[in-house]
């Protein structure tokens, strides 16, 4: 039985329309489609059933290459490597306002802390109302110092000085805060490229909302771009994410998400998890 | 972006000969294409296309319209028709104070709109008084009350409290009691899974008997904004929605999701960071950008 064109292009239709409805990026999702077209050329296709379970396996296979991180990078595994040594572990977090960096700085100061590692936050955000007492406070519960200036101060500054501090008091690792962001901000993607230069940090990290849409993928492109960054954390994911976002800033930047933020308090932090994603992104 | 604006099937429009059904199906399938990027739920972008192509291909021409201009107006009018066709102010009734309360995802901009809406009351000669309803966040209360010492309001928190719907109360009574006009009460961010939090949402409105329950969405929202704004609506009246962080390059397609989700109209969008980055919503100016 010849399949028609027609039902081909309504198949790929309806493929597109729930990765848009899983929140996946429409340049992604489009991109995405055209992969599982590729996949498709040449196979055999009987009824039209047949060919919505090979859409499916062709979705699948997709998702999952994208998703599956090309390299692993894991903190406490740089922490450990890094014990010792005269230089601290530096990690700058980066990302557009209220995505969720200065808690996901806070669940990372605590694990490693619980690891056995001597920890300092550096509070670079020196702009934004009580961002220095809000890290002052993540501070004061976990047991970690802070490091600050005044507001209106040169961020770079404080993260110059914390890395001393650390260096001086012998801290295995120095988490760097900064302040959120518009990527449209040219202005201030050179004031973060600054402090990425001069902390030169092992592992700078760009911190994305699971519930963004298609900015996401303009967030994390324009970041990489003028940044450049090593991996992602996706916050929020606890809001019942569709998870299209890990699709779409993965597909953008082929940077690894290596850990996701699933609530508010301290040990809401998990690794990520290509299949859950998968799954509920094919939901 | 380039090439993915509305604007750009509006100039293939434009250039047409004739302006066909083949013409209004590209044109409906440029019109989808351009909601989906500005991150209007999709099923709301399939129902407004439809609409769209259907009154275009049925309507009888509107005297003095060409086929062409009428497939434009067709489009206005059906986003319109939930956003409005002007500014519409947050309801006010002089004389007694006026509670407006403040809710919203985490991260949304609440705090920071509430700094923005002080001034911009205060602007207008009413007495604005913030009350910090945010128990869980870290440095919240240390955040509102820098903001209203730069706006020159009073504030009322407790930064060591636990139970939000006490502090609430209290702060608006205290207010009530020194006769401001109007006052704003920031509250913690919650999304739609933690039941627990809506619930105090709920607590919060029974007490403090909001005139108007605000809902600040952040533009950049995805496709959850309808089930999210859905929820909100569903525990407490959202009276009115606040768009921020619109000066990004996000379009803000969510608001047109949570606005057909509660009923609710857009008053103010957030355009910055600075506290003087509050503008009144304009419609058919949102609906340009949108479309751009
Ligand atoms: N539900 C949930 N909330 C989160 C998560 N991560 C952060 N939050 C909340 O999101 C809000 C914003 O978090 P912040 O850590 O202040 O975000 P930020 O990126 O530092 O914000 P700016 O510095 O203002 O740009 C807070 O209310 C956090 O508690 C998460 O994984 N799940
Ligand atoms: N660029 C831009 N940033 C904004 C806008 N509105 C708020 N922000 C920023 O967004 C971030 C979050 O703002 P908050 O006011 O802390 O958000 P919130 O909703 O109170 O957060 P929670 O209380 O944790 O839920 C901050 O960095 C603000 O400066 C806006 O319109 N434009
Ligand atoms: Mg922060
Ligand atoms: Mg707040």
């Amino acid at each position: 039985k010849e399949l028609t064109d027609k039902n081909m292009d309504e198949a790929f239709w309806d493929l597109q329309l729930s990765l848009l409805q899983s929140d996946v990026a429409l340049e992604v999702a489009e991109a995405i489609t055209e992969k599982v077209k590729e996949k498709l050329k040449g196979k055999r296709v009987g009824r039209f059933t047949d060919l919505k379970t090979l859409l499916e396996e062709a979705l699948r296979e997709s998702i999952k290459e994208i998703l599956t991180p090309k390299s692993s990078i894991e903190i406490l595994a740089l922490a450990e490597e890094n014990k010792g040594k005269k230089e601290p572990l530096v990690i700058v977090f980066l990302g557009v306002n209220g995505t969720g960096k200065t808690t996901t700085i806070a669940k990372i100061g605590r694990m490693l802390k619980k690891k056995g590692y001597n920890v300092v936050f550096a509070a670079s955000d020196t702009f934004r109302a009580g961002s220095i007492e809000q890290l002052e406070e993540h501070g004061r519960r976990t047991g970690i110092r802070v490091i600050r200036h005044d507001y209106g101060g040169d961020s770079a500054a404080v993260a110059y000085d914390a890395i001393q501090h650390a260096m001086a008091k012998g801290v295995d690792v120095v988490l760097i805060d900064t302040a959120g962001r518009m990527q449209t901000d040219k202005n201030l993607l050179e004031e973060v490229n600054k402090i990425v230069r001069v902390s030169n940090p092992k592992l700078t990290i760009f911190v994305g909302d699971a519930l963004a849409g298609n900015d996401a993928v303009e967030q994390a492109k324009k970041f990489n771009e003028a940044v450049g960054f090593d991996a992602v954390i996706l916050a929020k994911v606890d809001a019942d994410s569709k998870g299209g976002a890990a699709l779409s800033i993965t597909f953008a930047t082929e940077k690894p998400i290596i850990a996701v933020g699933t609530g508010q308090k301290y040990d809401d932090l998990a690794s990520f998890s290509p299949e859950w994603f998968l799954s509920k992104i094919l939901d | 972006s380039l090439g993915q604006g509305i604007s750009n099937a509006f100039r293939k429009l434009l250039r047409r000969p004739t302006v066909d059904e083949k013409a209004v199906e590209e044109f409906v399938k440029d019109l989808q294409r351009a909601l989906l990027i500005a991150d209007v739920n999709v099923d709301l972008v399939l129902a407004l296309s439809e609409r769209v192509k259907k009154r275009a291909l049925e309507e009888k021409l509107p005297l003095g319209l060409t086929r062409r201009e009428h497939v434009i107006k067709v489009l206005f009018d059906e986003l319109t028709v939930f956003l409005g066709e002007s500014y519409q102010p947050l309801r006010y009734i002089s004389g007694r104070s006026n509670v407006y309360m403040l809710v919203g995802i985490q991260g949304s901009g609440k705090t920071t709109t509430g700094g923005k809406l002080a001034r911009y009351l205060k602007k207008r000669g009413l007495k604005v008084g913030l009350v910090c309803a945010d128990t869980y966040r870290p440095g919240a209360s240390d955040q509102l009350k820098q903001l209203s010492e730069r706006v020159e309001v009073s504030f009322y928190g407790e930064p060591d409290a636990k139970d939000a719907v006490k502090v609430a109360e209290r702060g608006v009574k205290k207010f009530k009691g020194e006769g401001y006009d109007v006052i704003l009460v920031d509250t913690a961010g919650r999304h739609k899974e933690e039941k627990g939090l809506l619930k105090e949402m709920k607590e919060i409105t029974g007490k403090i008997k909001p005139d108007e329950i605000i809902l600040v969405l952040d533009g950049t929202i995805g496709q959850q904004a309808f089930n999210q704004a859905k929820a909100f609506n569903e525990a407490t009246d959202i009276g009115s929605i606040i768009v921020t962080k619109l000066d990004g390059a996000a379009k803000g397609g969510g608001a047109l999701s949570s606005v057909v989700a509660t009923g609710a109209k857009i008053k103010y969008i957030g355009t910055g960071e600075k506290l003087d980055e509050l503008e009144t919503f304009d419609p058919p100016g949102f609906v340009g950008r949108l479309l751009d």
